[in-house]
Parts: C-alpha cells; sequence; structure tokens
C-alpha cells in the first residue's frame, strides 16, 4: 500500500529538496521502505542524498519519456530500504516535450507503476516552477506538501500554487490533498511569528503541526549526501522532521 | 548610453529578486535612470517595487509575444526614474511558446530597443530556470550578475549556469560578460567564509568584491514595496547594495 506524497513549491530556496531528503531519512529510520524522485534539473535531492547527477544516464527524464524503465532508473543509496530515481540536466529537455505528449500529466505515474509494490513511501522533489513537471508530480501524488517561509515572496506563491492544485483535481486527480509546511522558521523573530499565526487563522488543519526551525546543520548534512537524521540525529532539525514524518504517517493512516 | 544587466540563477531563493530591487534603489538614488524587466512569472521584482502582479494586463510576456508595445507595458514606480516592465502568471505561457518563435532568443532585446535611448540602466529579473525566458534575458544583457550563496547546493549550480552564458556568447550575444556576487553572507559561520574563499580562488576578478549579508530588514522592505535604500537607508544592506550600485558603476564605466 505506497502512499505518494509531493513536494512543490514555486519559490525559489523554501527548502523542497531539504524537506525531501530529511523526510526520507526520517521514514527510512522507522523501517518504511522508500523512493525518493528527483524531478529537478538541478539534481539536487540526487546530491543530497550522496550520488552525482552528472554520472547519472536513466534518470527521471528518460522514465518519463519512456526512454528506460523503472528497473533502469531506480538506484540504490547509502541507506538500505531508501532508494532514488535520480535527477539531472535531462530533466529539462523533459520539461520541454512533456505538454506535447499524449496524457502528459500521467507520465510520472505510469513511470512509477512498478514501484507501488515495492516501498511504502514515494517522496517526489519538484523544481520552482508551475510547470509540466510539477503538473504530472502533483498527478502522482496523493498529498502535496508545500514547504514555505514565513516570508512576504513565499506566502505571495500559496495562492497559484493552490490554484494548480485545484486544476490538478479538476482534470487529473480528485484525491490530491496539500499540507503546508512552514520551513527555515525563526521563532525570535517577530515577524515570522506573525505571518506563522496568519496562515494558522487561515489554513486551520491545512497547515502542519509540525514546524521546521532555521539549523545551520542541514546545510552541512547535504555536503555530506546524508539526511539529517543519519548526518545529526541529536539536532533540533532532525527532531523536527521525525516529528513531521510521525504527523504524515499518522494522517496517511487515517485516509 | 544604455547598459542591461540580467540577474540570473537557477537555484531557488537566492536572492536574485532582492538584488534587482535594491540595485534599481541604490541606481536610482544616484540619479541614473532606471528600468526595471520582472521576467518572473511569480512577479517578485513587480510586488517588491509596490505593484501588484493581478493587475497588470501588458506585462513582459505581452512584449515577449508581440502583443504589447513597450510603451503599454512600461509602469512608473512609486520612485521618480524607476520604471518597470511588471510580471505575472502570464509568462509561463511566454516560456511555453517562446521556443516555438523565430530567432526567439532575441525576444527580449527586440521588446526593450525602445528602452534603449530613455534608460542609462535596464535590469532584468529571471525565474529560477534555466530556461526560454532565461536565454532571452541573458541574450538581452551586457552583464550577467550572478547572485549566489555561500552554500552548497548554490555553488554547485555555478557551473550549468556558466554553460549556459558560454552558449549564449556563442550563439547570440560574444560580449556577454558575467559577475557572481555573494548573497544571504553570514560572516560569523565559518562555512560561509570558507566557501567564500574557494569561490575567490576559482573566480579571481569573476567574483564581485562586495558582499551581500543578511540582513532582516531586506524582508520587510519587500512587504512596503520599496527598495532597501529608500525603506531603511541606514542598514547595512541598503550599504552594501550601494557599495556594489558603486563596483558596478565603475566597471560599466571601464568598458
Ligand atoms: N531549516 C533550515 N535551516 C537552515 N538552512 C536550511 C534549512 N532548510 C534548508 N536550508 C538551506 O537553505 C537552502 C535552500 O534549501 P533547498 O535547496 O532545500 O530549497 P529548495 O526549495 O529545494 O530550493 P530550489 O527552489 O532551488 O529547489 C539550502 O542551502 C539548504 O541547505
Ligand atoms: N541579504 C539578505 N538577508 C536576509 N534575507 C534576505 C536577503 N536577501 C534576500 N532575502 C530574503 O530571502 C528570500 C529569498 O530572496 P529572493 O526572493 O530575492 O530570492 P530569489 O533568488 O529571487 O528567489 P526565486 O528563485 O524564487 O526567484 C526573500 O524572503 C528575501 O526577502
Ligand atoms: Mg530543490
Ligand atoms: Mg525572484
Amino acid at each position: 500500500m505506497c502512499y505518494t506524497l509531493t513536494i512543490a513549491s514555486q519559490k525559489g530556496g523554501v527548502a523542497k529538496t531539504t524537506t525531501a531528503v530529511s523526510l526520507a531519512g526520517a521514514l527510512q529510520e522507522q523501517g518504511y521502505r522508500v523512493l525518493a524522485v528527483d524531478l529537478d534539473p538541478q539534481g539536487n535531492l540526487t546530491l543530497g542524498l550522496g550520488l552525482r547527477p552528472q554520472h547519472m544516464t536513466a534518470t527521471a527524464a528518460e522514465l518519463l519519456l519512456d526512454a528506460a524503465t523503472f528497473a533502469e532508473a531506480r538506484q540504490p543509496t547509502a541507506l538500505e530500504g531508501l532508494d532514488l530515481i535520480p535527477g539531472n540536466e535531462n530533466l529539462q529537455l523533459a520539461e520541454r516535450y512533456l505538454p506535447s505528449r499524449q496524457a502528459y500529466a500521467w507520465a510520472l505515474q505510469r513511470g512509477l507503476a512498478p514501484a507501488q509494490q515495492s516501498y511504502d513511501f514515494i517522496l517526489i522533489d519538484s523544481p520552482p516552477s508551475l510547470s509540466a513537471l510539477t503538473t504530472t508530480a502533483l498527478t502522482a501524488a496523493r498529498l502535496a506538501l508545500l514547504p514555505t517561509q514565513a516570508e512576504y515572496f513565499s506566502a505571495y506563491a500559496l495562492k497559484p500554487m493552490l490554484q494548480t492544485i485545484r486544476r490538478v483535481r479538476e482534470r487529473y486527480n480528485p484525491d490530491l490533498a496539500y499540507r503546508i509546511l512552514l520551513t527555515m522558521f525563526r521563532r525570535r523573530n517577530r515577524a515570522h511569528r506573525i505571518i506563522r499565526s496568519r496562515l494558522e487563522a487561515t489554513f486551520g488543519a491545512g497547515l502542519c503541526q509540525t514546524v521546521i526551525e532555521t539549523d545551520t546543520k542541514l546545510r552541512e548534512a547535504a555536503i555530506a549526501g546524508l539526511p539529517i537524521t543519519h548526518f545529526a540525529p541529536r539536532t533540533r532539525s532532525a527532531t523536527q522532521y521525525r516529528a513531521l514524518a510521525q504527523e504524515l504517517v499518522a494522517y496517511v493512516q487515517k485516509e
């Protein structure tokens, strides 16, 4: 019984990739079999799990364009039970040619069909855009996790994202739910606390209970190519990402 | 004698827009006539200068697709001598349909031709991607200013960006130069200092002398819809962006 989450935001640098890596680590640590999917031409998720995007020949791009099978694209990582469909600049081609294909929104869902038996969770990392790659990632998911900073430009980005989610529900995926996740939060910053209470008022249960605060250790984990849960297990961000994993597992189990 | 700068990075959240707004303010303050161009569907530059993207009917998208003239697209801002070509979600369509057009890389250059007489500087803000919009923005520019954080994923993004710049030089714009700008820098962070010295060693004069350090006031300026130079003139970031403006003006004058 595989559950697919897409981590998405067209706003740049809001910790989409960091959330994908950290959540993958937290879920693997609890014994779940996890597949991470890198849909960003930058290949940051691939880097964050210790692999080199430029060395990958069968990536998510080839999977989307039917140029490689799931088995060919899947890579193991240093962590048992955590596998990866890598991403690299080839995804730029996928982004450009996907819209001209038949039923393209379903391309990722189709490509990931073989994974349904072998994993408990699929986590998809998206690029900072509201384009073809993000559409196919949202179409393949049960839940859209939307990392958001308590910042003006980031909060402004929620409206177009929710419109996109609504469109995906209407046309392709009526079961798509969403949760907003506050990231890079600074509890001592008054503006952050104000924006947080406004988001709580606006979104209520649509906002994750768990909040991820700033933690410089997360940046070091990326260099090490490991999730924070494994790189620095006792740091605050590792604890918070574990709490997020538990919150999402509880949500999934109620579904 | 108009000088065009494109602010570009496919990495998200590295202060492209913040740099575009702040630099526009610093140049306007020194008496230069400045045109800001918002090429990001998110419309953050438009927001950062106090306008509402959703109310704009003639945007950079219409200009690129020949659906509006320069005069129709140009908007004044609250600051005398600082005008804006706004951006909004219409740019998503431009992104998609531009590549199918004749000589599309020149689309922005053509659209901005009427501006050459009326402005001293044109500043173009790009989206976090290496796609059609960024290509046309680089083709129109004399200088590509590349905001970069002293962070792993951000530094990794430099190589594909420089490859893109090389391609643009070979095919369209041989005079395109670049400068890397360190942003959101934390001088007390040892990893930041280490990454900075590595970038200095690798890029030498290709790295701006000016470094922009983190300053929470910059986030408040965005809410006010004003450049930091006008919103909080005595803050460190206002001083640093003024220094950057001077450094770039000196560079331009030597050209
Ligand atoms: N909670 C945090 N505390 C401190 N630094 C963080 C935190 N979360 C992420 N970062 C750092 O912020 C930067 C941006 O994060 P990340 O790359 O994950 O964002 P993103 O949304 O995936 O960006 P993009 O839009 O480019 O894909 C990275 O350098 C990352 O290490
Ligand atoms: N020097 C700084 N100090 C503190 N905060 C900053 C600084 N520069 C930018 N910011 C904040 O960081 C966030 C990201 O900045 P910004 O939106 O300008 O980046 P960007 O590269 O344009 O992002 P995108 O890739 O989404 O276009 C914003 O909330 C901004 O206010
Ligand atoms: Mg990312
Ligand atoms: Mg921006």
